[in-house]
């Protein structure tokens, strides 16, 4: 059987909002090590990748490995029955036909648990080969969030280059053009404030800031987001779960003319 | 705008 205790479930709750508008009906692969996503959105255009180790449950028991088949819309309405402090608890037979959620409430002594039908999902699964990205962006995911919703406005493809002068966001759109430029910042004091740029060579690429959009739902799980990017490959967007996990994007560029 | 790609471009099916 399948049990796992988590003493702060907003964490799970979190990564369900982070990744239910992209992905709707996922397995979350349940092994002794982790329980893991690797779920397309339906126009095979951008890929989530999550990770939550066992480490970051007070209680992890996987007898045997686990593929829940879940509906993402129906897990995140259970999710708002849970209460910001709550202990979530997961269960699951290796049968597997069925989940048990379960929502602990110490102070009040409430218990709330939830039986959801799981679904047989046939899911596409990608080999994302180790890469050595040519730049790699650290900064913090409350402006990457600002940054994306802002040139929306401009238009829907941004292109993002990273040369020595720093990192740029452009968008160009009817009503003209927006320029955002970042650069290395890593003297406040505040280390989540840091924007630290590793360019190994420039690297400038077009994507659909919809989905870029979609990715920043991730932003309560990280103060901080990693920008991951080589020539003519897909954008990796990492939102870091402390140390106990993450929430990855992978977003394939528009093409140039 | 310019054409989207596909992921299936760059990584291959397991």
């Amino acid at each position: 059987m399948f049990e796992a205790r988590l003493a702060n479930g907003n964490i799970f709750k979190m990564i369900v909002e982070s990744i239910r508008e992209l992905v709707v009906d996922v397995n979350i692969d349940c092994s002794t090590e982790e329980l893991s996503i690797q779920c397309m959105d339906s126009a095979h255009v951008a890929l989530v990748s999550m990770s939550l180790s066992q480490s970051a449950f007070d209680h992890f028991r996987c007898d045997r490995s686990l593929s829940l088949g879940l509906n993402l819309p129906n897990v995140s309405k259970i999710f708002k029955m849970m209460g910001r402090d709550d202990t979530m608890v997961l269960k699951a037979e290796d049968s597997a036909d069925k989940l048990m959620l379960m929502f602990e409430n110490d102070k009040s002594g409430t218990i709330a648990d939830f039986e959801l039908k799981l679904m047989a999902i046939e899911a596409e699964q990608l080999g994302v080969p180790d890469t050595a990205y040519k730049c790699s962006i650290s900064m913090p995911s409350s402006e990457f969030q600002r940054i994306v919703r802002d040139l929306q406005v401009m238009g829907d493809t941004c292109k993002i280059s990273c040369t020595k002068e720093g990192l740029k966001f452009s968008a160009t759109g009817q009503i003209g053009t927006g320029n955002i430029l970042m650069r290395q910042n890593v003297a406040s004091e505040k280390e989540e404030d840091h924007v630290t740029i590793d360019m190994e060579e420039p690297v400038e690429l077009n994507f659909a800031l919809r989905y870029l959009n979609f990715f920043t739902k991730a932003t309560p799980l990280s103060p901080t987001v990693i920008l991951k990017m080589s020539p003519g490959l897909p954008i990796v967007i990492e939102y870091p779960i402390e140390q106990l996990g993450h929430v990855k994007y992978y977003l394939a560029p528009k093409m140039e003319e | 705008d310019l054409p989207q790609s596909c992921l299936l471009a760059y990584y291959e099916s397991r």
